[in-house]
């Protein structure tokens, strides 16, 4: 019990390559969950095939991401509240996975940056859920909060089209949720995101999430700065939450309704508020 | 009230499409910070005579409802919190219908009492060290290095609870009725 945590419809532990796996009980789903990296494409902006990767664009620069070299440990902590898993990949990227006993979803707090740059190359970390759904190249997001949309993978509903970048030509806005369905064995994975991101399924039962970027070259659409932000003298640091919330949709109204609470839920979140409480400002009052 | 003025002005800025997407330059990127810094931190007092006014005390003197924001959760870093020894926990629920949450709040020390006011629950907290990545983040200045955990059960509707988090030594840590 060191080495995973649990509860009565999860099991997540950490395999030999430092992903994480997460595996449902009673049924037949699994999702391996990975920190990947674009490297972003330079150019010399002087015509647009050469526009560099930037604030307008995400333009990488290879066909696939980069796996990280895993330098990490992870550690867990148990309790009655909450079951924690603290994992580090490397010096900049780490994130803890949580699982309360009532609750359903998995909270993914990740943390990545200050992201390097002295080797001067661009970097765009992503995160990707690799499950075992057949999806059929067909994968969901949001508008904005409203309606689902359905996304095929090189495909656009209205015209033809051949991807010349098939990495960002299937990437697409996510505000609140990207969403996976598998219509044969009935199963449906989401991630329910706390800020827009962008997204994509670029392979089938894949989802995958730009979560940081640092680039060096300006895209040349008019910010007229490379989106190299800093603070405190060093790369800026994200850290946000995904919930990833799945499984079997045995009865679909269940289902949505329990995803709707959850999504309102993360959209509103509760304010967390508070004051010291001393001789002049005592219990009793409060 | 004035100090929603503040809100009002930063809405009416940040609907600028660079705003939205974050194409605007770093200097104006750090503009809008300072705006919506400035309202937050307007917004306390808001916050403050609101639960004031529910409590029945918005014309007291008293300092009991000078409530504070953390803008800095999201480092897991609180000065309420961290610095205190006692302090007070206000759930806000800002939806149209009883939610149930997980609060985490950072601290220093290894032990804590959580009390809910309103129906003298005692929930169970537990808690949580703070990743060593979180600490090390540039600029972050706390000394919090663990996280109070405790459900919120059953906030009401666009309404509050009330929670007591009082830090204990081992010794004087005895079981609470739940």
């Amino acid at each position: 019990s060191d080495k995973f945590i649990s509860n009565e419809l999860y099991n997540i532990s950490v395999n030999t390559n430092g992903n994480l796996a997460i595996r449902w009980n009673n049924q037949d789903m699994s999702v391996v969950q990975s920190f990947q990296y674009y490297t972003g494409a330079e150019g010399n902006n002087k015509i647009s095939a050469n526009r560099s990767s930037g604030a307008y664009i995400f333009r990488p620069k290879e066909t696939s991401a980069r796996n990280f070299a895993y330098i990490g440990s992870y550690k867990i902590y148990k309790g009655p509240v909450v079951e924690e898993l603290h994992q580090t990949i490397n010096d900049w990227v780490s994130q803890v996975v949580r699982i309360y006993p009532e609750e359903e979803y998995i909270e993914l707090d990740w943390l990545v940056g200050p992201i390097p740059v002295k080797d001067k190359i661009g970097r765009e970390i992503v995160t990707r859920y690799s499950s075992n759904l057949q999806t059929d190249k067909t994968f969901y997001t949001d508008s904005n909060g409203r309606e689902m949309l359905k996304r095929v993978r090189n495909y656009r509903p209205t015209w033809d089209v051949e991807l010349y970048e098939p990495i960002s030509g299937n990437y697409y806005p996510v505000t609140s949720k990207i969403a996976l369905k598998d219509e044969k064995n009935q199963l449906k994975l989401n991630v329910l995101v706390d800020r827009a991101q962008g997204g994509s399924s670029l392979e089938d039962g894949d989802v995958e999430l730009m979560l940081h970027r640092r680039l060096l070259k300006d895209d040349a659409f008019g910010v007229g700065e490379a989106l190299n932000e800093t603070a405190f003298g060093e790369g800026l640091v994200a850290r946000g939450r995904h919930h990833l919330f799945g499984g079997k949709v045995k009865g679909v109204d269940e289902f949505v309704l329990k995803e709707k609470e959850l999504a309102l839920k993360l959209a509103l979140h509760p304010w967390i508020l508070g004051t010291p409480v001393n001789s002049s400002n005592n219990l009793e009052d409060v | 009230d004035e100090s929603l003025e503040h809100f009002r002005e930063a809405m009416g800025v940040m609907q600028h499409h660079d705003a939205i997407t974050g194409t605007e330059k770093q200097k104006v990127a750090e503009d809008y910070s300072r705006i919506l810094y400035e309202s937050m931190d307007k917004a306390g007092e808001i916050i403050s005579k609101a639960i004031g006014k529910w409590a029945g005390t918005a014309n007291s003197t008293s300092e009991t409802f000078k409530i504070f924001t953390c803008l800095e959760l999201n480092i897991s870093s609180c000065a309420f919190s961290e610095k205190n020894d006692v302090f007070a926990v206000v759930v806000y629920n800002p939806l149209s219908r009883p939610v149930s949450t997980y609060v985490r709040v950072p601290v220093q020390g290894n032990f804590y009492v959580v009390h809910s006011v309103i129906d003298g629950v005692y929930p169970t907290a537990q808690i949580v060290p703070i990743p060593e990545a979180v600490q090390k983040i540039p600029g972050r200045k706390s000394s919090a290095t663990n996280e109070v955990v405790f459900r919120a059960s059953n906030i009401p509707p666009l309404g509050i609870r009330v929670y007591i988090v009082t830090k204990k030594t081992q010794e004087n840590v005895v079981d609470q009725p739940q």
